[in-house]
C-alpha cells in the first residue's frame, strides 16, 4: 500500500485521524484518544487494476485480456482498502459500565486497486 | 454516482478542504455508534472511585483462579464450540456496584447493565468480586435476585453460602444469573449479602473503597440467523 503525498493522484491511503477530545467524545471514550479514519483515494489506471484473492494463474491472464478490451472494465476498478483492523474501545456505556470491545474492519491499513 | 460513471474513489472532484473535514468527523461519529448499537452517545458518564478503577481492571486481567460455582451455575468460562473461530464481536464489561438498602447484618448491591450490549450479545462467563476485610472464617450468604416485572419485586435466582477463611478477594460465578436477565426487559443483578449478628457490615465502608464490589462479564455478539432453504 502507499500512503498519500505530494502530487501523485494514483490508489492511497490518506490518513485522517479523528481525536476524541476535538468532537467532545473524550469523556466517555477511556481509550485510545482518537480514531484513525484513514481512508482511500485516487486513480486506478488499468496496469494496476488487479483481482484481488487470485493469484498469478490463467484466469488472471484472462480477467487481464479483459478489462484490457474493455474500457468500460478499466473505469470501473476502484481504490478500496486491501487491508484492514480493528479499533479497540474502551468506554462507559450509558449505565456508567466500563465497556471494551474491538470493532472489527475500522482501520485501513493500505489501500490497492481492484 | 451516477450509472455509467466513474468508481467514486478514483478521481472525483475532491470537495472543499472545509466541508471535506465535517463531512469526515461526522461520518466517524456516526459510524462508530452504528457499531457499538448506540442511538447516540452516552450522557454525562459517573466513572467510578479513583481508586476503585484500577484494582477492579488488575483483578479483570487476571485469570480467576477460584470461582465458587454457587448451586446451580455452571462452570462456563469455556467458548461455545458453536462460535468459536466466526470473528464475532466480543465485549468486556466491568460492572461497579451500586449500594442497596442495607440493615447492619446486610446489604444489598445493585449492578446495572446496558440494552445495546445485552440486545445483541449473549453472556459467556461474569464473575463477581467481593472483598472481606475480616481476617477470621466468616459464614456469608450471597443471594442473587433479580427483577420480577409481574410483581414489581425482586426474585431470588439462586443462594450460595459461603465460608471465607482469610481476609481478601472472592469470586463468584454469576454468568448463569447474568445470562437469564439479559433476556428481561429491566437488566438489574441484585446481589445481597447476609453475615451473621455483630459481625459489621459485610461491605467497605464507602465506594471510593479500593474494594468496591464488582462484576466482570464476557459477551460475545450473537450468530446471526442463517436462512435455510429447502
Amino acid at each position: 500500500g502507499v500512503d498519500c503525498g505530494g502530487d501523485s493522484r494514483m490508489c492511497c491511503r490518506q490518513e485522517f485521524f479523528v481525536d476524541f477530545k476535538e468532537i467532545g467524545w473524550e469523556d466517555w471514550i477511556i481509550q485510545p484518544e482518537g480514531y484513525h479514519m484513514n481512508y482511500c483515494a485516487g486513480l486506478c489506471p488499468l496496469h494496476l487494476a488487479g483481482a484481488p484473492g487470485l493469484a498469478s494463474s490463467f484466469h488472471t491472464a484472462v480477467l487481464n485480456r479483459v478489462k484490457a478490451a474493455s474500457a468500460a472494465a478499466a473505469a470501473g476498478s476502484c481504490c478500496v482498502p486491501t487491508q484492514r483492523r480493528p479499533l479497540s474501545l474502551l468506554y462507559y456505556d450509558r449505565d456508567s459500565n466500563i465497556v471494551k470491545t474491538d470493532i472489527p474492519d475500522m482501520i485501513v491499513d493500505s489501500c490497492g486497486c481492484t | 454516482a451516477t450509472e455509467g460513471s466513474r468508481c467514486p474513489s478514483c478521481g472525483a472532484a475532491a470537495p472543499a478542504p472545509g466541508w471535506q473535514r465535517d463531512a469526515l468527523l461526522a461520518l466517524a461519529k456516526q459510524s462508530i455508534l452504528a457499531e457499538l448499537r448506540l442511538p447516540a452517545r452516552p450522557g454525562a458518564p459517573q466513572p467510578p472511585a479513583r481508586g476503585s478503577l484500577p484494582t477492579a481492571l488488575r483483578r479483570m486481567r487476571a485469570q480467576p483462579s477460584d470461582v465458587a460455582a454457587a448451586p446451580g451455575m455452571l462452570r462456563d468460562g469455556r467458548v461455545p464450540a458453536r462460535n468459536a473461530g466466526m470473528g464475532l464481536q466480543e465485549y468486556e464489561i466491568l460492572s461497579f456496584a451500586e449500594s442497596g438498602p442495607s440493615t447492619p447484618r446486610s446489604a444489598r448491591l445493585n449492578f446495572r447493565f446496558s440494552q445495546e450490549v445485552a440486545g445483541s450479545a449473549e453472556i459467556l462467563q461474569a464473575t463477581l468480586y467481593l472483598f472481606w476485610a475480616a481476617p477470621g472464617p466468616l459464614p456469608v450468604t450471597v443471594r442473587l435476585l433479580q427483577p420480577d416485572p409481574a410483581r414489581q419485586n425482586v426474585t431470588m435466582a439462586s443462594e450460595t453460602r459461603l465460608e471465607v477463611q482469610r481476609s481478601g478477594w472472592t469470586t463468584l460465578d454469576v454468568g448463569a444469573a447474568l445470562r437469564s436477565l439479559f433476556g428481561q426487559e429491566i437488566l438489574q443483578l441484585t446481589v445481597e449479602l447476609e453475615v451473621p449478628e455483630d459481625w459489621g457490615s459485610p461491605l467497605p465502608s464507602d465506594h471510593s473503597d479500593s474494594h468496591w464490589p464488582f462484576v466482570v462479564a464476557q459477551a460475545r455478539a450473537r450468530t446471526p440467523h442463517r436462512v435455510h432453504r429447502r
